[in-house]
């Protein structure tokens, strides 16, 4: 089997669902078999596909009340050649819903371990936040890869990660932090340059080497609901996360 | 007595925190009595001002635990000139505590309510997520004032937001949104200028006519501790947000 990345950060607006959407799709694009979960209430990966979350029958809503049946029911093959697991709206009231639920942090890998697709790697979209649909997809994973916006606050936000981390292992020990990706950078600004130095030296070669700059296209591409491969191949986005993708694939190159 | 604000948005990273810090210290500079409230876990806003969140004794949270206290044993004055309720780290794992409460969403409220000091502008930075911290800072306000990067996901999340307010009015029925804030705006791109056209289209004159422009000095303040004006008076991202302070007093001067 392949491996289960959870880009996990608590911070918002830092690039997870742009990393999960371009990074899934480049890396279908090298030939692997892909699925990517959306597991936050805004459903932007699935609106990033050009899904509307408002005419969906079954969502990743469904597989986390019914992990037994596994995610094939309600996976959707796409046009951008991955396989997608979209949120739909009904995810807003669920975290609530879930919340009084005997190991409930533990659904979605229950879920994944009733699927009999095999997949090279599946990519989960959590929400901005450590409540329950978080922990699910640090339960589910094997790493986290954590895209990290260059600015203070995203830094200041590792600590209560790095924590959740912790807390995730005394029922998942195999969890890690497979990685950081830099996002957002800018450089044309000290701040950016600063604030890259300061994680390459805390987190050495966790960090990945490929920095995704600020690059208009990737903020364009949702309104056409397409990945940035397909919406703007040639742009600064689309050769980052396809350097990215090829960088991750050496360092987890499945077996 | 004056008006309360929360600055609600699940969309993460569309400058909440940011704004809540810039326009409170921006309407205390004009000789307002102003009071800040930091109601995310992230603690985001508390570390604008320079506090550190792991040094508190009290803290929202407790608030949240004895409303009936009010707000001024966990209040703080701060060099900016603005008073803030801040948040600590133990508020990470309140939200399932608090999930089990009667009247959960109205603890804030209640608080307020018991409250002897008067401000003349009480701003709540909630946080990216529409759960019960989100809740409690809408059945506290008067006004939702909210700040909307000019991007494609952001304005997706309008509808969401809207319908989430529907609710609150159940319990809180003079609940509005009190204005939009054009945030993050990049006038050399498209993107920016076609979203904020589709917004001032779509909501006319809820939108304020100050729109707060990418400004670096806005993401460097934080590291500093320190609010715009103070860190930077003079930039492009300190005049748009003493611009927006005077609009906001001519939109809601204090009776
Ligand atoms: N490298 C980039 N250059 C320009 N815009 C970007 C880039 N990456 C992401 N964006 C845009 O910035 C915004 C934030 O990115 P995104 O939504 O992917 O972050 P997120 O961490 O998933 O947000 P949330 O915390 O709300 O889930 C989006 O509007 C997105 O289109
Ligand atoms: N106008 C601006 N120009 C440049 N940077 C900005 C601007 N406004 C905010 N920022 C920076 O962008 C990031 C996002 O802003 P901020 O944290 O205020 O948003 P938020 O909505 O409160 O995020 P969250 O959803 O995580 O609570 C921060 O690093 C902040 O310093
Ligand atoms: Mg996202
Ligand atoms: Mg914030």
């Amino acid at each position: 089997m392949g491996h289960t990345f959870a880009f996990a950060m608590q911070k918002g607006g830092v690039g997870k669902t742009t990393t999960t959407l371009s990074l899934g799709t480049m890396l279908a694009g090298r030939g692997h078999r892909v699925l990517l979960i959306d597991l936050d209430p805004q459903a932007n990966l699935t609106q990033g596909l050009g899904i509307q979350p408002d005419t969906l029958e079954y969502s990743v809503y469904e597989v986390l009340l019914n992990p037994e049946r596994g995610v094939e029911f309600a996976t959707q093959t796409t046009a951008a050649g991955v396989d997608l697991v979209p949120a739909s709206l009904d995810l807003a009231g669920a975290e609530l819903e879930l919340a009084g639920k005997v190991g409930r942090e533990l659904l979605l890998r229950k879920a994944l371990r009733a699927t009999h697709t095999a997949y090279d790697y599946i990519l989960i979209d959590p929400p901005p936040s450590l409540g329950i649909f978080s922990l699910n997809a640090l339960a589910a994973a094997d790493y986290v890869l954590v895209p990290l916006q260059l600015h203070a606050y995203a830094l200041k936000a590792m600590p209560q990660l790095e924590a959740t981390i912790e807390l995730i292992r005394e029922i998942h020990p195999n969890l890690s932090i497979g990685g950081i990706i830099c996002t957002l950078a800018d450089r044309r600004t000290n701040l950016s340059l600063q604030i890259e130095q300061q994680v390459r030296t805390r987190y050495t070669d966790l960090v990945f080497e490929t920095t995704i700059p600020i690059n208009v296209k990737l903020a364009e591409a949702p309104s056409a609901g397409q990945p940035i491969g397909v919406y703007a191949p040639q742009s600064a986005g689309a050769i980052a996360y396809a350097t990215l993708a090829a960088e991750l694939e050496a360092r987890y190159a499945t077996p």
